[in-house]
């Protein structure tokens, strides 16, 4: 979900 | 991953391998915070709790890595090293910090993606690294004279935050059109917190001058 995928970066 | 992004955390590396060099190389961190290297290294220890638990990819575990090591060793240098602790001068370094700490993580318990503790303290690392850069910046300010591997070292540690803006741009109209507001604005905060350092900054390298900023 949006949380989610925004953390593969840095 | 896209070009903004890479040029982005290339240019977040260069700015900790500009600080390393000054400090290693001269001996001295005159004209450092070490408030803001401390905050620094909080950001990055609740930003990747998911070290260990969770792999995107062999760059973003290495880049984690890198980026936690130096931050630990930047502190490192300027509380323990028996020569750069000399050149830490505490008096002027005088933002109180830690009165960040509470409002950035009250504002994440409030604001968030998901109540959970990852994305809660992930959340807080974004809301804390948009201001960490102030006790660095009101140092700045009251710094007679700022030595070139200082001024481009805040200058590339702003520069990364607004390649990350274009970033966020281009994965919005580009790819998944997906509104991500909380990294967005408090990526916007970080880099508007820089603006008039790179006002001064590009004056000064223009004019061919010593940067200096007015109190």
């Amino acid at each position: 979900d949006n949380a989610k995928d925004l953390k593969d970066e840095l | 991953m896209n070009l903004f992004r890479l040029a982005g955390d290339m240019t977040h590396l260069f700015s900790i391998i500009v600080l390393l060099l000054k400090i290693h190389a001269t001996k001295s961190c005159s004209g450092i915070s070490l408030k803001t290297q401390e905050l620094y290294v909080i950001v990055f220890l609740t930003r990747y709790l998911d070290l260990f638990t969770r792999f995107v990819s062999l760059y973003n575990t290495v880049m984690k890595i890198v980026f936690i090591g130096t931050s630990f060793a930047i502190v490192w240098y300027m509380r323990y090293h028996k020569v750069v602790k000399q050149t830490y001068n505490k008096d002027e370094d005088t933002f109180k910090h830690y009165f960040l700490l509470l409002p950035c993580f009250v504002l994440a318990l409030l604001l968030h993606n998901e109540f959970t503790t990852m994305d809660v303290l992930w959340t807080f690392s974004l809301y804390l690294e948009a201001v960490a850069i102030l006790p660095q910046l009101v140092l700045l300010q009251q710094s007679r004279n700022i030595d070139n591997l200082t001024g481009n070292y805040v200058f590339f540690l702003g520069a990364y935050r607004g390649l990350y803006v274009l970033n966020w741009i281009y994965r919005y109209f580009l790819q998944d059109h997906r509104a991500r507001w909380i990294p967005w604005i408090s990526g916007l905060v970080q880099t508007a917190l820089y603006a008039d350092f790179f006002y001064y900054y590009i004056l000064s390298w223009k004019k061919h001058e010593k940067l200096k900023l007015p109190a």
